[in-house]
């Protein structure tokens, strides 16, 4: 199944980090032997698993000055590790402006350690920049966090047409791998209309799963755990172990 | 009263589309006359007031083929009108990379139309890239929501920093204006414990209104409605009213 997932869209909040370390959790505890690429200048996967941002962490890789193996950290929970990410790693979105095969650093510097992995995450930030770019550029699959909110079903157009340059342009294998239903609040209309529409749009490339609101998972990251580790028993727990097996299923 | 205020937080999914739609209908509804500039090419703030993302607009204005006045809307909304933003304002990322001047563009374009404004407000896209910086160059004051969540606290420092290199480079008038905690829910322990963390941390330069969550918050844009005009007797209209009061009276 080795596999790079981009978790990626352009609207904010949406969950893409929660996903990025609870799937990545999630597929450890199934035995896959995960890394997490933290490419969000915020470095909020990197502080969500307790990870200090010290350097050499992603920028230092893209920049050349050490190889990716030399910036792998331990996470904490088993099968998992993390590529941490830095403030200035927004250098990045200056710094590569015009220089010749930019795009493909982090698919570079990836290809050096896959042999002992089974799937690469990459948390992208809110934004189509270069980070983001570099991140497609790197992945084969695409997850997209979606909120069960009005304005996420306005965002989801502009993140297909980019998909499909990103396909022309230089990264043909990229596929969608599924659109992910998330902060599913079964009490309100509004989730249960968002969630009918996107499914109505895009039909079976949106996961069954869906990730419920669920205060747990906005309390695990305070705590420098995925949910698995803060609390198994959660709903939130439950979803993204639900998901972990469904992407394996499709993938297979 | 006249003045800039810029909506920013470069966290994604904060509130602060939520917050310039409904800080801006509130201060109409005060008999101020409002002008919201969407500076985010996911055109939210557009979309959420119902107007067509239609040429001309913000892009238009910053690339020279318009004045201002010509890009200028109603909202449907008394003393409220908006510049409205496509999603061709991505181009402003690339296009103004080594320009002279590019961040002032912005500011000036507004001078030539605040006689007849009271307030502006500047909703901005959740980056720090060239879009935000043409924002906090023609601001006054930044109003920075923040969600009552943990990696909302992360992202302050980061925030703060950017405040300070732009107030010591291009706009030394650049003030805080306050911080607004946003989707406080009293039902959960995280949201107290971070919205007294947030106090801790600033004192009164956090506003007393706390917005709280508040699902016909999120229904009204899918109306095209300030929450004014959706449902003037919510929890959410009430809090947005309240802010605008509370603003106008520091800003005396
Ligand atoms: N299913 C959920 N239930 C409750 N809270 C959630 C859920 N998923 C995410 N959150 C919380 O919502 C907020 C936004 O989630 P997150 O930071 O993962 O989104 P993001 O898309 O990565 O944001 P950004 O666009 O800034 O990168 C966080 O405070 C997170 O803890
Ligand atoms: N107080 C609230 N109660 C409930 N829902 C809210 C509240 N404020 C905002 N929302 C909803 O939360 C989501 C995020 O809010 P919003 O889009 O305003 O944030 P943003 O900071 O502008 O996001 P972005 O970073 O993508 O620009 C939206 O779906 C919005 O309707
Ligand atoms: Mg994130
Ligand atoms: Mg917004």
């Amino acid at each position: 199944m080795r596999t790079v997932l981009a978790i990626t869209n352009q609207k904010g909040g949406v969950g893409k980090t929660t996903t990025a370390i609870n799937l990545g959790a999630a597929l450890a505890a199934l035995e896959k032997r995960v890394l997490l690429v933290d490419c969000d200048p915020q470095g909020n996967a990197t502080r969500g698993l307790g990870v200090e941002p010290a350097p050499p962490h992603l920028y230092h890789v893209l920049s050349g000055q050490v190889p990716i193996a030399e910036a792998i950290r331990e996470s904490g929970f088993p099968n998992l590790r993390l590529v941490p990410a830095g403030r200035d790693l927004v250098g990045v979105e200056v710094e590569f402006v015009g220089l010749d095969g930019w795009q493909y650093r982090l698919r570079k510097a990836l290809a050096s350690v896959d042999a002992e992995l089974d799937v690469i995450l990459l948390d992208c930030p809110p934004s189509l920049g270069h980070l983001t770019v570099l991140a497609l550029a790197a992945a084969e699959r695409v997850v997209v966090p979606m909120q069960c909110e009005y304005f996420a079903l306005e965002g989801i157009s502009a993140l297909v047409e980019t998909l499909g340059r990103v396909r022309g342009g230089f990264n043909p294998r990229l596929a969608l791998g599924g659109i992910l239903l998330t902060m599913h609040d079964e009490r309100t209309n509004l989730s249960r209309e968002v969630s009918d529409e996107v499914r109505r749009h895009f039909g079976s490339r949106v996961f069954e799963t869906v990730v419920p609101r669920n205060v747990r998972l906005a309390e695990a990251p305070s705590h420098g755990q995925p949910i698995l580790q803060y609390d198994i028993k959660s709903r939130g727990a439950e979803a993204y172990l639900a998901l972990a097996r469904e992407l394996l299923g499709r993938a297979a």
